[in-house]
């Protein structure tokens, strides 16, 4: 099985 | 004062397709330069940036820059009362609470207006970082689309594998496996029709079938699509919007426990 990763530690709140 | 009229509601139409289905809300970040839009899906899985140029409107005008907060599902009932061939105008004023929708028939016998109350949204903005992507595959829109929804009955991820010599989609679930293969092709006479593959290196990444669903929703906006890869970073799938902008998904990948 594999884990779906969020998107949040990709891009950072500017 | 804004003010923006496109004369076919057909491409604003489809545009928003492309993203209810991803996003429940969302902001229009409306300035001199056009119109963007850069939301997550409520699970933070995917993005969805849209880019509409003012010089690809018939007619643009912002005074200044505003953010609208809009229900998709209240603007696709009004989109709705829109021919396709209608043009459209949104309007707002300065510090509006409202937004406004007029719709023109060619003929101009028939002019409608929709009035819709504005949200405030809080969403915050991202800093997408500019990626040299290993592998950025060019396709058909319509047999991206096609291979994503045959898979997607047998799976809920795809593996797609990219090498120099073609891309591989890969399922497997409780029914068995399916795997599509691309071969690039060298087809200048119909260059629509045609894979090209750019890669530096090899990627294997896999995807949530349902989200990449979604994405295919932007398929009518344009005949080709461009999917970007790296290892662990997400995937991007682009449509350009002939002459408007694009529309760009970003998916976090799944990683094997």
């Amino acid at each position: 099985t594999a884990t779906q990763v969020r998107l949040d530690g990709f891009f950072t709140v500017v | 004062m804004f003010e923006a009229r496109l004369t076919s509601a057909a491409t604003l139409k489809k545009v928003l397709e492309a993203v209810k289905e991803l996003l429940n809300e969302a902001s229009f970040d409306c300035s001199d330069s056009g119109i963007q839009l850069q939301a997550m899906d409520n699970s933070h899985v995917s993005l969805v940036s849209l880019t509409l140029r003012s010089d690809g409107f018939d007619k643009y005008r912002c005074d200044r820059s505003l953010t609208m907060g809009m229900n998709l599902a209240s603007m696709s009932k009004i989109l709705k009362c829109a021919n396709n061939d209608d043009t459209v105008t949104i309007k707002a004023q300065d510090d509006a609470d409202t937004v406004t929708f007029v719709f023109e028939s060619k003929k101009q016998e028939k002019i409608s207006d929709y009035e819709m109350k504005l949200m405030n949204l809080d969403q915050e903005h991202l800093g997408i970082p500019e990626t040299d992507f290993s592998c950025v595959i060019r396709m058909p829109s319509v047999e991206f689309a096609r291979i994503v929804r045959d898979l997607a009955q047998f799976g809920e991820t795809v593996l797609i594998c990219c090498t120099k010599e073609g891309v591989k989609f890969s399922v497997s679930g409780d029914v068995g496996s399916a795997n599509v293969k691309l071969a690039q092709t060298n087809n200048f006479d119909k260059e629509e029709e045609s894979v090209s593959i750019e890669m530096q290196e090899p990627v294997s990444l896999s995807f949530a079938c349902q989200y990449l669903i979604s994405f295919t929703k932007a398929t009518p906006l344009s005949p080709r699509v461009q999917l970007s890869m790296s290892s662990n970073v997400p995937l991007v799938v682009e449509y350009e919007i002939a002459e408007l902008g694009y529309i760009r998904y970003y998916l976090a990948p799944k990683i094997e426990d």
